[in-house]
């Protein structure tokens, strides 16, 4: 168990957990941005339902820092416009100065405690979704299932 | 993860196109569970509970859907399922990063997971994480709700300290209405509760407090605020006790110079209501038992009775029976004359067909207002008042305007499920 002494565990200590990775510089701002929607909306529910196949089963990370490292480069870097125009998004949701700068306020945002669910998902009453699926998808989809074939 | 692939495929059934046109559940009753192999190892297991049962309530109150805790039905016949874990977990391939950050997420399919990494406390808890703060915005997503940024809002994505008590606000009442309808069904009746309260400087004052009842339970109704009082519904015997527990008929308050009198009336019974040890009189000042007869505390009106109320304009009783008006005279202690008339002779629809007909569940006069309402099912109708026919002098005494929805007038008076009533 976790440690603790009073009653109502309000002084339990975390030993061994592990720490979030702070974000602390523009790569990790991007996958940030990435992972929730500001790049590119994310098909959340599509993700929750694709890897259910133990054949395509992938840490949703390690697919979004492949994005950065594999290769469609032409979609973005840490210096385009795409990541500016993400990052003043989060700025402006975020009620602070939009800069489109990694600033240590953005930082500071960041790295506070917050929900796991997409800020910008693909609209689940969009009527024509389901035939788009594989369409609208971002890239992250694309080269999952690129890995995935492979994988198999 | 085939087990979880049958529930992916059950699951996506019972989400269908709500009243407004956007996926959300189809039925108004669902089931939730705190999965075994799910416990958080920070909370006590009643305490992760609990707190998950207040959040469902807290949606509850200010939606028509009720939630039910269900540990014994297969895990596929759960609509949504809570559990913690840590890293790779519950079989979701969406990894938790540890302590800070990401804190829980949930799935339109019902599953909400939350990371055990973080220092998750309970209720009014100073530090850490609150569960109830974040669990009421997981159940959320799973209900259909986006994030929203809105300062306020309980759907902003990122987390803020709790307030003392945070709770819904309008908006997010709204937004989730929007999804799923807003609550709408009939009252037992309704009524505003005088009280006498003397200041700090020894004055008295008089105050009242608006209630609604339903069968066996009700809500105070905070006029100032468009809502119910946080945490309402209440058990009925809670708050008037000695009344009949599955509820009344009608409420009429006798206040004049020389009376000043508090009844509720069930069946052919009514009891009198001692407002200075709040319960119901055995026997009152004036000699008389309770319950008593209607018949014997009000000749000539037949029991039992739809509603009633009393007007201070001429000090009588309106007793409401089907389709007929009795008019009883309070000082003289018999109908009025010309009594009992029909509904329809004594309220005339300003508007020809709308009309109650008779039936009514609750004749409301309100202070706020400063008028009476008559309501049946999920309508009401304003009766003609001074102010009224002062702007339009045609309109007939006592005459009722078209019909309104009682939750357009009067917000988020929400049922919970019966297992809810008492956490």
């Amino acid at each position: 168990e976790k440690v603790f002494h009073n009653r109502d565990h309000s002084d339990v200590q975390n030993f061994n957990s592990r720490q979030a990775e702070a974000i602390t510089d523009k790569y990790a701002a991007e996958l940030f941005l990435s992972r929730y929607g500001f790049i590119k909306p994310v098909n959340w529910e599509e993700i929750q339902l694709e890897d259910l196949e133990p054949s395509s089963h992938s840490d949703l990370l390690d697919d979004f820092e492949g994005i950065i490292q594999e290769g469609t480069s032409s979609h973005y870097s840490r210096d385009s416009r795409v990541f500016v125009s993400a990052l003043e998004e989060f700025q402006r949701v975020s009620a602070l100065p939009v800069t489109g700068v990694f600033d240590e306020a953005t930082k500071e945002a960041m790295n506070k405690p917050r929900c796991g669910v997409p800020d910008k998902e693909v609209d689940p009453n969009d009527p024509v979704r389901s035939h788009r699926r594989r369409q609208s998808v971002n890239i992250s989809v694309d080269v999952h299932e690129s890995r995935a074939v492979r994988r198999r | 993860k085939r087990h979880l692939a049958a529930l992916v495929a059950k699951n996506r059934r019972r989400r269908d196109l709500s009243e407004a046109g956007y996926m959300a559940f189809s039925k108004r009753v669902l089931k939730w569970r705190l999965i075994g192999e799910g416990y958080s190892s920070q909370l006590s297991i009643e305490d992760q509970r609990y707190i998950f049962r207040l959040a469902f309530r807290m949606w509850s109150e200010v939606s028509p859907l009720q939630f039910v805790e269900d540990t014994r039905s297969p895990l596929e016949d759960v609509d949504i399922r809570l559990g913690f874990g840590t890293g790779r977990h519950l079989g979701c391939n969406q990894r938790f990063d540890g302590t800070g950050q990401e804190f829980a997420h949930a799935w339109f399919l019902g599953d909400i997971h939350f990371d055990d990494d973080e220092h998750f406390t309970g209720p009014n808890t100073g530090s850490g994480i609150s569960l109830l703060k974040v669990a009421v915005h997981e159940i959320g997503h799973v209900l259909g709700l986006p994030h929203i940024y809105r300062p306020g809002s309980i759907m902003q994505p990122s987390y803020l300290p709790q307030d003392s008590g945070f709770e819904m606000d309008w908006m997010d009442r709204r937004a989730i209405q929007h999804l799923y309808g807003g609550c709408k069904g009939r009252f037992s009746t309704v009524f505003d509760w005088i009280r006498k309260e003397k200041t700090p400087y020894g004055e008295v004052v008089i105050r009242f407090n608006t209630y609604f009842m339903r069968d066996s339970w009700y809500w105070l109704y905070e006029n100032r605020n468009n809502r119910t009082r946080f945490g309402d519904p209440v058990a009925l015997q809670i708050g008037w006790r000695g009344i009949p527990a599955d509820g009344v008929d009608a409420y009429v308050h006798v206040w004049s110079r020389k009376r000043d009198a508090v009844y509720f009336f069930k069946g052919t019974q009514f009891w009198r209501y001692d407002n200075e040890n709040d319960r119901v009189f055995r026997q009152d000042p004036e000699g008389h038992r309770y319950p008593r007869s209607i018949s014997e505390g009000f000749p000539g009106v037949f029991s039992p009775i739809d509603t009633a109320f009393y007007d201070r304009r001429d000090a009588r009783i309106y007793f409401f029976k089907n389709t007929l008006v009795y008019a009883f005279d309070v000082e003289a202690n018999s109908l009025a004359r010309g009594f009992p008339r029909s509904i329809r002779d004594v309220f005339p629809a300003v508007e020809s067909g709308d009309h109650p007909d008779g039936n009514v569940d609750a004749a409301y006069f309100s202070y706020t207002h400063n008028t009476v309402f008559l309501l049946k099912g999920t309508r009401f109708w304003r009766v003609v008042g001074s102010r009224e026919r002062r702007r339009r002098p045609s309109l007939q005494r006592n005459g009722l305007l078209p019909h309104k929805e009682v939750d357009e007038q009067w917000f988020d008076i929400c049922n919970v499920h019966p297992t809810a009533l008492r956490l």
